[in-house]
């Protein structure tokens, strides 16, 4: 038997928002510790890595892991049925081939439940090596997705450039080129508007402007977002989710050919 | 124009 149970439905809500654009379907991997999720987008590009941590719910039972492979377009439909301070209840038995979705509201005067079938997913993940990174820097969600937004208006690239300085955004195309400079804010009262940057060595990688778009339909769910590069490997975008997990974006760089 | 790599050029399968 596997049964969740979280306060906020709002969070699992932010978190199909999030994740459903990039990928149509995905296995949800449960076990004592927790929900995990990792899928690549079907070019292969970018991997949406999930974890949401057992005691981050508010009642969380799974007396065997089971693997649930869903149907993204289905449960955003059946999460668009919550409402947002509805308690949601995700529940499977054993080796079951449905998921069932119960969301009460907060006076109990309203129940719902919402059945699923599950699909098989053949689950084919990968290793993702720890990496020391040349440049982490954390900046406000919001802030990334405006720049991402803003320059993926001139090209189909982003040039991100890392330095001691700063983080620079850079694109260009048909129209023109944009450059966005982020300098390290100094003293901010509020952490979340911090712009920081740890180096280790400067860093310029190139990305595809639509999967950092696609990335952060995830803002929702976290002040800050934190972006880790290193010379010739994935971007990692990172939000927190609350007290209970995060969500890693992966994505493989545009490389000189 | 750079070519967009994959995924699988950095991560194994498990």
């Amino acid at each position: 038997m596997f049964e969740a149970r979280l306060v906020q439905s709002s969070i699992l809500k932010k978190v199909l928002e999030a994740i459903k654009d990039l990928l149509n379907e995905a296995t949800f991997d449960c076990s004592d510790s927790g929900i995990q999720l990792q899928a690549m987008d079907n070019s292969h590009v970018s991997l949406v890595s999930m974890n949401l941590r057992s005691d981050g719910f508010d009642k969380y039972r799974c007396d065997r892991n089971i693997s649930m492979g869903m149907n993204l377009g289905s449960m955003t439909k059946i999460l668009k049925c919550a409402a947002n301070e509805d308690v949601v209840t995700m529940k499977a038995q054993d080796n079951a081939d449905t998921v069932t979705f119960v969301f009460e509201s907060p006076n109990q005067e309203k129940v719902s439940d919402y059945e699923m079938k599950l699909m098989n997913l053949d689950q084919e993940h990968l290793g993702i090596p720890e990496t020391e990174y040349a440049c982490v820097v954390r900046l406000p969600a919001g802030e990334f997705a405006r720049i991402c937004r803003d320059l993926s208006q001139f090209g189909e690239s982003v040039v991100i450039s890392c330095t001691k300085e700063g983080v620079k955004f850079s694109s260009a195309g048909d129209i023109g080129s944009a450059n966005i400079k982020l300098a390290q804010t100094s003293n901010v009262d509020k952490e979340e508007l911090a712009v920081t940057v740890e180096m280790q060595e400067p860093v310029t990688l190139t990305f595809a402007s639509r999967y950092l778009n696609s990335f952060t339909k995830a803002t929702s769910l976290s002040n800050v977002v934190q972006l880790s590069m290193s010379p010739d490997v994935p971007l990692v975008v990172e939000y927190r989710i609350g007290e209970i997990g995060h969500i890693r974006y992966y994505l493989a760089p545009k490389i000189e050919d | 124009e750079d070519m967009q790599s994959k995924l699988s050029r950095f991560f194994s399968k498990n």
